[in-house]
Parts: C-alpha cells; structure tokens; sequence
C-alpha cells in the first residue's frame, strides 16, 4: 500500500545514509518487559568503548529508557509516538540525521515495546532483532511467527530466571529453528552478565 | 475516523445483545507472556460453576490458547487476526453469536498479547481488565498509560517471583494511580492461586 511504499522510501534513505557513515544500525524488538533497555545498559558497561554506538529510544510515553540509557553514559534520544505502536522509517530517518555519525560504529533501535507491529517496518535496519524473556513463555515464537521469521539474530533474556519459571530452552529454540533455520539464539541474562560476550561478539562480527 | 466509528457500531451491536442475554463481557489486555491464559486456566479450577463462563481467545497465529482452555472444560474459540494485532469488534461480535449466551454467565475475551493497539478498540466489553506482570517492570504503567487508563480494574500477575525480579509493588500501584484512580488493583498468582478470589469476587459483584 502506499503507506509502506513511502516507508520503504525512508528505510531506504537511511540504508544510504548508514553504509556512506559505515554505521551499523539494528533495531531490537520485543515485548514491554522483556528485557531491551537492561541489555542496552549490560552492553555499556561490556562494551567499555570497543563499540562506539549510540540508542535511539522509541516508546509510546515517557523519556525513562532514554534517560536509563543517558545515565551509563551512552548517547540516547527519545523518539514518542504518542500512540503509534511501532517506529516508522521517517522519524528514525530524522532521529539518526542529529546523531554524530562520523563518531559512532553502530547505532541501536530500541522499538516500541510489541511482538507484532514492529516487525512489519523497515527502517532502515541491517538487522531486526528479536528480544523474548524466559518469562514469557516458550510458545511465543510460534504465536508471533512474523517477527522470528525476520529477525537476523533472537535474544533470550533473563536467563538467571530459568529455575524459577516454566521455560523449556530447548522447546523454545526448536520453535525458533522451525520458522528461522538460520538465525543464531543468543541465551543471556542482562542482570548477571551471562552469555552478552557471545552477543557482542556476533556484532563486531556483523561490522 | 470512519473505520473506529464502524467499530463502534458494531460494539455497541454487541453490548445490546449482551444486556438483552443478562451475560458479561469482559476484555483481557497485556504483553505477551503476561499470563492472561494462564489465569484463565487458574480461574476455571477455581471457579466450578459458580460462574458460567466461555472465552474468545484472540491471537495472531496458532488455536494454542483456546487449547489450553478447553483442556480445563471451558469452551473457548479461537479467533485468527493473521496479523492485526489487536481484536475488532466485527469479529468478537460475529463469535459470540455462535455462543450459548443464553447458559452463560460471562464472556471473557483474551486479546492480542499486546500493550498498546488493544486499548483502542472496543469490542462491546463492560470492562478492559489490563494484565501486567511482575516480570515486566514496574514502569510500565507510566510507559503504557492508555490501557491503564481506560481499564476498569488491574491484575498485577506472577507475584509468587516476587523474591526473584525487581519489582517494586507500591510504586507500580502509585504509578497506577496517577493515571487512574478508581480502578481497583488485583496483585495474584495463577501459578499457586494466591489472590485469585479476591479478583473473583469482584466479577461476582459486576454481574
Ligand atoms: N532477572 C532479570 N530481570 C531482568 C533482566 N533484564 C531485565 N530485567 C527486568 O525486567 C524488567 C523490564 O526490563 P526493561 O529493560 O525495562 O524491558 P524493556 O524490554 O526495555 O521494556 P519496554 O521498553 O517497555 O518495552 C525490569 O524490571 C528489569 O529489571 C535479566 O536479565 N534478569
Ligand atoms: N511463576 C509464574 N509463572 C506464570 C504465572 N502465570 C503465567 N506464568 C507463566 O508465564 C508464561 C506465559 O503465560 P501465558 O498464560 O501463556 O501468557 P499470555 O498472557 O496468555 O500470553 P499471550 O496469550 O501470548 O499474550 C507461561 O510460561 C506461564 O507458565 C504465575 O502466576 N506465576
Ligand atoms: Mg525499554
Ligand atoms: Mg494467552
Ligand atoms: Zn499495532
Ligand atoms: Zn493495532
């Protein structure tokens, strides 16, 4: 339709834009909860500088993830949809023209928080990544197919939380693989540090 | 806009026919992962017939959930938006009447895991119920306002991991009451049944 053709103009502009800067750009997607902004935080402090890259915070209200984020030292801006339920590729288009871009390695994506809407729009990303806790339950990539389908790389967070939940990782990897045979799953907890290196590693890999 | 005033229509076809058969309406909205089947499940066990009750169970993809419910003998239908990630009331209105309205009490309606577009869209409901578990944060609220804000009670889940998540009760229930002060908060557990009946016991006095 002519809405996602104009969208798909933006994401291009931006894909443009990111390969002349040589910046690589992901946008992290999941559910309110489920862990994006704690990893962000995790990978300030993990990254101590060896990836220069900066956030770009999309919420429906409220400046909390942006000023999280501000406070281990990473630039964030915050992009408010006010109601929208997803980034489009025209706010974050103008959103990444204000960032220094002949400073940074890579800039991240945190969407709004939703399974659904968000992996429907490109914008201007090198990868979609999808963000799913352990305490969700390990049938959610089944029931919200699309964005697992599209993700180059699926993060399982909250790891530390697997003795006290309902979780079969393997159950949950094997729903994974059925959907995406080629996606690596990265299992991490944000509070303990656990697993992020692997994480990290795939993207300086990526750059 | 006309599309939300074609909605309206036919929510407010549903209410009638809802008061006309004396049943209950009720719409279930949060994350994915927040545990709205799981107290289904939970309420089903504790209820036994004191309260009749039937589910429209909304998701994007798979019957899982209608599965669940009726593996506890609760009749459920699975209603396949394919992509949409909220309930409309067409849909809702068009799978009640293949209900037995006339040997219910209630109708509960499980929205699309999803924090946002659901609050939108009435579907002839009484009462949005917003489900948010201790998992997700306790921020949430603020970040989310509108379901908060229209709904007319709020089930705080999955306390029994209380110990276990950083989760602060009382600044969630005050974030809670910034945006709305009237709404009653309900803080239980499906998984060991603790404050099941209080939730309980307010439908009671909604019928
Ligand atoms: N136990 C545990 N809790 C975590 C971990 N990561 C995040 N949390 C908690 O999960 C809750 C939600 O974390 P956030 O970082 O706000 O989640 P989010 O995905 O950014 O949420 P939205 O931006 O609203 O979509 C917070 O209470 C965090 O403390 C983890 O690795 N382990
Ligand atoms: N510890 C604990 N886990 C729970 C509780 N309720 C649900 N869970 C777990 O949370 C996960 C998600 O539960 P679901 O009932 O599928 O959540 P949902 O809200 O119906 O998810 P969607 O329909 O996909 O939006 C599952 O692994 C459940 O076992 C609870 O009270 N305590
Ligand atoms: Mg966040
Ligand atoms: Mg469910
Ligand atoms: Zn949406
Ligand atoms: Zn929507």
């Amino acid at each position: 339709k002519d809405l996602m053709g104009e969208n798909e103009k933006w994401a291009n502009e931006t894909r443009r834009l990111l390969t002349e800067k040589c910046v690589l750009m992901i946008n992290l997607i999941g559910s309110p909860g489920s862990g994006k902004t704690a990893l962000l935080e995790r990978m300030a402090k993990s990254l101590e500088n060896r990836i220069r890259f900066a956030v770009l915070e999309g919420d429906v209200e409220t400046t909390r993830d942006a000023e999280r984020i501000a406070a281990v030292n990473i630039q964030a801006s915050q992009l408010l949809t006010g109601g929208a339920c997803h980034l489009e590729a025209k706010l974050v288009h103008y959103a990444l023209k204000d960032l220094p871009l002949d400073d940074l390695d890579m800039v991240v994506v945190e969407n709004v928080g939703n399974l659904v809407c968000p992996a429907e729009f490109d914008v201007g990303e090198m990868a979609k990544i999808a963000v799913l806790s352990v305490a969700e339950g390990d049938d959610k990539p089944s029931k919200y197919p699309l964005l697992f389908h599209e993700a180059k790389a699926v993060i399982l967070t909250k790891i530390d939380l697997l003795l006290h939940v309902d979780f079969d990782v393997d159950d949950c990897i094997a729903n994974i693989k059925r959907i995406n045979a080629s996606a690596p799953v990265f299992t991490l907890s944000a509070k303990t540090g656990i697993g992020v290196d692997n994480w990290i590693n795939w993207l300086h890999e990526r750059r």
